[in-house]
């Protein structure tokens, strides 16, 4: 473990219950794509089937269990509790889009053509385009709740830091995973417009509303 | 060969 990966997943951590407070406080979901929490919550699924086989730490197998019950927990609130006040109507990215070429890539390109490992690889993969919906959501409404740019702030500088969590790894321990790695690129360049919003903006206090 | 490495990370 290292700092870049500790505080990378905390931001994420922090992330998830960012937005699950704002639903719960809010009693409201607007501006929040549920079709992004539905690839998080099976992102996380798949890639932690081997919560019961493979013990790593206390802190591993707990985290885990939070991401699984909180994602689930969030897509519950979302489609069950309030869904009154979700917006179906924005929340129109096509996931089959996403979830299809994604599984396909993940059969042919991985480490080890086990089902255990493809699952992984198809987690990676899905994790990495999983935002999509929500940035599509708020590219089509031109703006986002102040909290919720706070939440994908958190969430994209997660795997940002996993980055630095790899170079670290590469260079220390020599450990390296070319899947992961490119994932996490792709992942982290999707949020380089929002970062970039959420600098000029978010941080002098205005909303972030897109250029029309 | 494939050398077991441990899925450590989340």
């Amino acid at each position: 473990m290292n700092i870049f990966r500790l505080v990378g997943d905390l931001s994420h951590l922090l992330a998830i219950f960012v937005l699950l407070l704002k639903i719960w406080k809010s009693r409201s979901c607007a501006g929040v794509s549920g079709k992004s929490q539905i690839l998080f919550a099976l992102v996380f699924i798949t890639r932690y089937l081997d919560l019961f086989t493979n013990f790593i730490s206390v802190y591993n197998s707990l985290m885990k269990v939070i991401f699984i019950a909180s994602t689930v927990a969030t897509v519950y609130l979302m489609y069950i509790k309030f869904k009154a006040t979700y917006d179906s109507n924005h929340d129109t990215f096509r996931i089959e889009f996403l979830v299809v070429p994604v599984g396909g890539l993940a059969f042919l390109v991985n480490h080890d053509f086990t089902p255990l490992e493809i699952l992984w690889t198809f987690s990676i993969y899905l994790e990495s385009v999983a935002i999509l919906p929500q940035l599509f959501m708020i590219s089509k409404t031109g703006e986002a709740e102040t909290i919720t740019s706070h939440y994908l702030f958190a969430l994209g500088s997660y795997r940002a830091l996993y980055l630095l969590n790899w170079i670290y790894r590469y260079y220390f321990e020599g450990y390296f995973d070319l899947i992961a790695v490119v994932a996490g690129c792709v992942q982290t360049i999707l949020y380089c417009d929002f970062f970039y919003l959420y600098i000029t903006k978010v941080m002098w206090g205005k909303k972030l509303s897109l250029p029309a | 060969q494939k050398e077991e490495t441990k899925k450590d990370e989340l």
